[in-house]
């Protein structure tokens, strides 16, 4: 212990591992949506569920797309079509990533329920709609149908709301909406005003959404997706006025178990905080301060300005931390001298620090402390570990290829 | 850039504060 604080935790293995079935958390509040894991028991059954090695490549490509985005280099304008004949440009974009988490949400009148992502990363609100006039993939619940919504509407392009889109385009005069993400997945349609249930005494009218018609890509049968940004388009940006631009989620440690989202005031009372930070590289993306990081105890020896000539950004669509290479260099190097004791195992695509725990029931880590400006956050075992099976249960953090990144 | 997954972010309650711009977290809010 150090001033009181133990320096390593002990867990149990089993307790890192999801179980087959699902023991959902209660609710926290009558006014918070659930958030399951989309491949596992929680959730309904998904299209196709990738491995533990496809899941750390994709997000892989998810942080390259961040790295794009935030370092302004861009891969190019690109097209995205509506039919044959209309056409819109589209920035190659944000890389989905694994999409890991999803809620059920209503759109329309009367409502009708969609499990769509949710994503700290995006800004433009979608779902598949009906009749699909060039292409939907399959997904869990019926495809939304806006003739069967009293309350529907398309935005026309002289509105505000169709202008100030960063992808727009028209068919005669109604706005068309496009995002083209990073791994070529794309939505393309009419840019559409509904009512929007959150829950089931959170209900929006006039929710700004797009109304997809060519929808082509990784989604694996998400109806679509709810960014949580910083951009007017945003859940978060359009219910403002009611409940204050302020969002909290809990992200369960199994996929065994549900977290939630909630629009408004944080359910918890004992909350944290550090300042976010507005980076003009990416200003609809959340900074946060990352000063330094403690393990077992022990400040790693590193200056502040290793995190900070580059920032850090919190991000709910990427699975594993990425750190600076100095600082995951010595994050590896003391999470190693304190776990001699447990035999190393296979790395894991990204993840190079890895044991084999098969000969023990509970293991003891050091604890790893992430240190932000005025908050010093303590991970759960849950966050320290990344367990592909119990002879190849790995260290959760990667490092950036190079220091600029 | 480094980037806080959402690995390091579970059974926290994670809070986006646009209003006050900072960022919160509770611990042990799910399991």
């Amino acid at each position: 212990k150090a001033n009181g604080e133990s320096t390593f935790g002990a867990v149990r293995i089993t307790s890192l591992v999801p179980s087959l079935g699902c023991s959902p958390s209660k609710a926290p509040g009558h006014s918070s949506l659930p958030v399951v894991q989309r491949n596992g028991p929680c959730a309904a059954k998904s299209v196709s569920k990738p491995n533990h090695l496809q899941s750390l490549a994709q997000d892989s490509l998810r942080v390259a797309s961040l790295q794009e985005i935030v370092s302004g280099v861009s891969r190019g304008n690109d097209t995205v079509l509506l039919g044959s004949q209309i056409s819109i440009p589209a920035r190659s974009g944000l890389y989905l990533g694994t999409g890991n988490y999803v809620i059920t949400v209503g759109f329309g009148t009367p409502t009708k329920s969609q499990t769509v992502i949710f994503d700290t990363g995006s800004n433009v609100n979608w779902i598949q709609c009906k009749p699909c006039l060039v292409s939907c993939y399959s997904q869990q619940e019926p495809l939304f149908d806006p003739l069967l919504s009293s309350t529907y509407r398309n935005v026309t392009c002289a509105a505000s709301a169709c202008l100030e889109l960063t992808s727009r385009g028209c068919s005669g005069t109604t706005c068309l909406y496009g995002v083209t993400y990073g791994d070529g997945s794309s939505t393309v349609g009419f840019l559409a005003i509904d009512t929007f249930t959150l829950t089931s005494t959170k209900v929006f009218s006039n929710f700004i959404f797009g109304c997809g018609q060519n929808n082509r890509g990784l989604f694996r049968g998400a109806a679509g997706l709810i960014g949580l940004g910083r951009s007017p388009y945003s859940l978060n940006s359009q219910t403002a006025s009611s409940l204050g631009n302020i969002f909290s989620y809990c992200l369960p440690s199994t996929s065994s178990s549900t977290g939630y989202l909630n629009i408004g005031n944080p359910l918890r009372t004992t909350v944290a905080y550090t300042p976010m930070i507005t980076d003009s590289r990416a200003p609809t993306l959340y900074f946060i301060d990352l000063v330094g990081i403690t393990v077992g105890g022990t400040r790693l020896e590193l200056s502040p300005t290793v995190f900070q000539s580059v920032g850090t950004i919190i991000d709910s669509g990427t699975v594993i931390t990425r750190l600076p290479p100095a600082a995951y260099s010595a994050l590896r190097t003391a999470f190693r001298a304190a776990m001699t004791q447990y035999p190393l195992a296979p790395a894991a695509s990204i993840l190079d620090t890895c044991y084999d725990f098969r000969n023990s029931a509970t293991l003891t880590y050091p604890v790893i402390k992430l240190l932000y400006t005025n908050l010093e956050v303590t991970l759960p075992a849950t966050g320290v570990f990344y367990v592909i099976s119990s002879a190849q249960v790995c260290l959760a953090f990667a490092g950036n290829s190079d220091s600029s990144q | 850039i480094g980037i806080i997954g959402n690995v390091q972010q579970r059974t926290f309650e994670v809070t986006h504060d646009n209003i006050a711009n900072r960022i919160g977290f509770s611990a042990g809010a799910c399991s």
